[in-house]
């Protein structure tokens, strides 16, 4: 979009049409143009291909241009809680987290807090199964917060470096289901004061604007310390991920780029600025 | 709301008696914001915009005196005519089995929605199979499975070894020896850019040729719903769309982009997790929720 053009009002309509395709969200868009406009009369700049540099400058700006590591300590529990609306990769990013931290030398447990949908267990078992990693697991029907106390006693017992709790799948405006996560929060922080490193919410890269609610609402009930944008590997962008860090300075710590074990990477924001504009 | 800024644009321009053609530039560029909040495709909010545009100049919305309620009308109106003014049925089939394939990415809801068709279709007297042809992702046959003993409908599964092409067409010899006149076909989720998974779609509609094809849509995707749809339309030919989640808070643009892009009906919504929460598409309902 920037190649041999000259910056006029076009150009600018042209990148704002690129950034809202790209699920930024045209508030976004258009403040982020919007200061493009302005640096271009302050420094006199002429050429387009400038441009490219700029407003990558203003999105990494946002992003924050360190990749965010996992904040996990070693020679103790860490516990990590996986969250966010239905569908978007919870179960398969636990699959491929779990061997991520396993192959780097870590005792990886996982906890099956999703005893609603059908065949959930079943789904992490599978994972664990292809990981080679312990599921601590009940009866489906079971209450989660019961399975996440076992796990954590279990994870205790067995000297787990990492336990990563799955739980079902809610969407954000259901009161009861976003209590629940509340109570099994208390649960965690009651059975093991200080373990809990990070919240991670799962967030699709095919979804639109309804992301910065999850965030917000996900955010609040359960105190969200980072994301994992899944499903980069299609066409969408995930351009939803900048508003959120600039609304509520969540960053994302890793990205989904496929279904198979493998296919986790930590986020840069430079690759991820990058792909907006292809 | 749209409605309330709308009437403040126009407010502003009383004192100046008639509204002129750029007033209602002013005012559609409100409603082209909504539309873009609410996830609608940027390029079939440009085209939307546009004829809005001329039809509220052919309408003398310049002479009138509620020249805001009027342009409000009009969007909803074009908003409605555009997401199907009438609520569409599923297809049966004048030769039994009557054959449903729910197609989509990953995670949009295409299991659960199986599921809640069969259980519809049986509470409308009809006996369904319903065929578990994702051998990909794991426990996905269980998960059917349980679908299937939690309504006490017949599941149809030869494993995770075999082709789906090939479980498609053992489905519906099983369906016709044991007399089920509905089969609908659970597929894998994939990527509408996977090419080796799309040309397996291709095999299946070969090889039962399916009446209804439903592409299965979450009602919060972005602007990526038109290349999704786009591009499943254009291998398989789609008969209608069902939207799924809308019992959130998203506004569902991507509903209006689908249908602008493809041609083709929503069917059908889901509005929970539980299998009864499906229900018929509502187009004026799913309009304002849209204009928000
Ligand atoms: N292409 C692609 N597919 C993914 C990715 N992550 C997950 N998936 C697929 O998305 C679908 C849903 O994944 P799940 O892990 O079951 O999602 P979930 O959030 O646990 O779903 P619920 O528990 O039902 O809310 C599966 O088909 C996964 O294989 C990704 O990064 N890329
Ligand atoms: N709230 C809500 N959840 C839904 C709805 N439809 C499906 N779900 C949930 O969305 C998640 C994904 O549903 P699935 O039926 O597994 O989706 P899928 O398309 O078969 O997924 P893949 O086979 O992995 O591609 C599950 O947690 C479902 O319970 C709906 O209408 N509302
Ligand atoms: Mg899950
Ligand atoms: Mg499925």
């Amino acid at each position: 979009v920037f190649s041999g053009k000259k910056i006029d009002e076009e150009l600018f309509e042209e990148l704002e049409e690129v950034l809202i395709q790209g699920d930024v969200g045209v508030n976004t868009a258009i403040d982020l143009v919007e200061i493009l406009r302005e640096r271009v009369k302050s420094e006199k700049i002429k050429e387009a291909e400038q441009l490219r540099q700029v407003i990558v400058e203003e999105i990494i700006n946002i992003m924050g241009e360190e990749t965010s590591a996992l904040n996990l300590t070693p020679g103790e529990l860490n516990i990590i809680l996986i969250v966010g609306v239905n569908g978007v990769g919870k179960t398969t990013s636990i699959g491929k987290l779990a061997y991520k931290l396993k192959s780097e030398g870590k005792r990886v447990m996982l906890g099956a807090g999703d005893t609603f949908r059908a065949a959930a267990i079943d789904q992490l078992k599978v994972w664990g199964q292809r990981v080679g990693v312990d599921v601590i697991s009940h009866k489906e029907g079971a209450d989660p917060a019961a399975v996440v106390y076992d796990a954590i006693q279990a994870a205790n017992a067995r000297k787990i470096d990492v336990l990563i709790i799955d739980t079902a799948g809610r969407l954000h405006t259901k009161v009861n289901l976003m209590e629940e996560l509340k109570k099994i929060r208390r649960i965690i922080d009651k059975e093991a004061s200080g373990a809990l490193k990070e919240v991670l919410l799962v967030l699709d890269a095919t979804t639109g604007q309804n992301a910065l609610a999850q965030a917000n609402t996900f955010g609040q009930a359960a105190g969200v310390t980072g994301v994992i944008l899944t499903k980069l590997d299609g066409t969408a962008k995930g351009g939803v991920v900048i508003g959120i860090k600039a609304e509520q300075n969540l960053p994302v710590k890793l990205v989904g780029v496929g279904e198979k074990m493998e296919d986790l990477q930590v986020f840069r924001p430079q690759d991820f600025v990058a792909a907006l504009f292809t | 709301s749209l409605g309330e800024k709308l009437q403040g644009v126009f407010k502003k321009l009383k004192g100046q008696g008639k509204i002129s053609e750029k007033d209602l530039k002013t005012a559609l560029r409100e409603v082209r914001v909504a539309l873009l909040e609410a996830d609608v495709n940027y390029k079939v909010v440009k085209d939307f915009i546009n004829n809005v545009n001329e039809r509220a100049l052919g309408q003398e919305v310049l002479e009138s005196l509620t020249p805001g309620q009027q342009v409000i009308k009009i969007v909803n109106d074009e908003l409605t005519k555009l997401m199907g003014g009438f609520q569409s049925k599923l297809e049966i089939s004048s030769k039994p089995p009557t054959i449903i394939m729910m197609v989509g990415l990953q995670g949009s809801g295409k299991t659960t929605s199986a599921g809640k068709l069969g259980r519809l279709l049986k509470k409308q007297g009809r006996r369904p199979l319903l065929v578990a042809c994702d051998i990909y992702r794991p426990a996905a046959i269980k998960q059917l499975q349980v679908l299937g003993e939690q309504l006490d409908i017949p599941v149809f599964s030869m494993g995770n070894k075999t082709s789906p092409v090939d479980i498609a067409r053992a489905a519906i010899n099983h369906a016709a020896y044991h007399g089920n006149d509905i089969v609908i076909l659970d597929t894998a989720g994939r990527l509408h850019i996977d090419e080796a998974l799309m040309e397996e779609l291709s095999l299946i509609k070969k090889q039962v040729n399916p009446i209804e094809i439903l592409l299965v849509v979450d009602a919060m995707t972005g602007q990526d719903a038109v290349n999704v749809a786009e591009k499943f339309n254009e291998l398989l030919d789609l008969t209608g769309v069902v939207l799924t989640k809308l019992d959130g808070d998203t506004r569902g643009g991507a509903a209006l982009s689908v249908k602008a892009v493809t041609g083709k009906p929503v069917k059908f919504v889901g509005m929970g997790e539980k299998l009864d929460a499906l229900e018929p598409f509502h187009p004026d309902r799913m309009a304002s929720r849209i204009l928000g």
